[in-house]
């Protein structure tokens, strides 16, 4: 089954 | 000192209402390009990037940049006090702990005020570059509202996937599979009607389609939503705010581990 990613995986904190 | 005056004071109200229930606290940081609003959801699989552009204020002044931290179920509780047709104004001193809005009607027979405590919120700010996205799907926004409903009937996940023939939504569960296909439709006599898809390539992605229902608590803003997609990056699902600025939804994809 697919996995939940989070944001920060493809954005970074700035 | 802040002072903000919006004609269509019922735009703002519909903004919190669209994203009160994924973000309970945020910064409103104010400038001189107007309003901006950035949050994550708890857990951090969504995002809300909302701008409301000075020029869409009849009257704007603001002395220096500010962030503004609010309960959002507050702001939508004040909000909700504005008669739809009222014009709201926002006021906050620079060093001020509160914030006030006025409500006038039409008519100027009605003026109310209420001044909100403002918070300390330490919000994470993410860089989101500008992309060039493989597919962006432009639909009704209410026929994008009721297919995530439909399918949330079914299961709890959706494959959307953008070919040239149109944009896929698949889902499957305990019930049984669901598919709808939804075709590019320039040809519609109502604009609002339109389906336009822009597709570079073809992509299909897989997301939890709770986040997408709660985006589409945005539909009464907009007559349009736009889907924007590209390979391994969140879906960017956008509602404009009339001429003023934009309301965007940001959420990232299951991928299989």
């Amino acid at each position: 089954t697919p996995m939940q990613n989070h944001l920060e995986e493809f954005y970074s904190l700035c | 000192m802040l002072e903000a005056r919006l004609v269509q004071g019922s735009m703002l109200r519909k903004v919190v209402d669209a994203v009160k229930d994924l973000v309970s606290d945020a910064n409103i940081d104010v400038s001189s390009s107007g309003f901006s609003l950035q949050a994550m959801d708890t857990s951090h699989v969504s995002l809300i990037a909302m701008h409301l552009r000075a020029d869409a204020f009849e009257h704007f002044r603001c002395d220096r940049p500010m962030s503004m931290g609010m309960s959002l179920a507050n702001l939508a509780k004040v909000l909700k006090c504005a008669g739809s047709d009222d014009i709201v104004t926002l006021k906050a001193n620079d060093d001020g702990d509160t914030v006030t809005f006025m409500f006038e009607s039409p008519k100027e027979d009605r003026v109310s005020d209420f001044e909100l405590k403002l918070m300390d919120i330490d919000s994470e700010h993410l860089g989101i570059p500008d992309t060039d996205y493989c597919a962006t799907v432009t639909m009704p926004a209410g026929e994008y509202a009721r297919i995530c409903k439909d399918l949330s009937s079914i299961g709890d996940t959706v494959v959307i996937s953008a070919t040239k023939d149109g944009v896929k939504f698949t889902t499957s569960g305990d019930v049984g599979t669901a598919n709808v296909t939804v075709r590019q439709n320039t040809t519609a006599d109502k604009k609002e009607d339109q389906t336009i898809i822009d597709l570079k390539e073809p992509v299909a992605l897989t997301f939890a389609l709770r986040y997408l229902t709660s985006f589409a608590k945005a539909t009464p803003l907009a007559t349009h939503v736009t889907l924007s997609m590209t390979r391994e990056l969140p879906v960017m699902v956008e509602y404009a705010i009339q001429d003023m600025g934009h309301l965007r939804f940001y959420l990232a994809p299951k991928i299989e581990d």
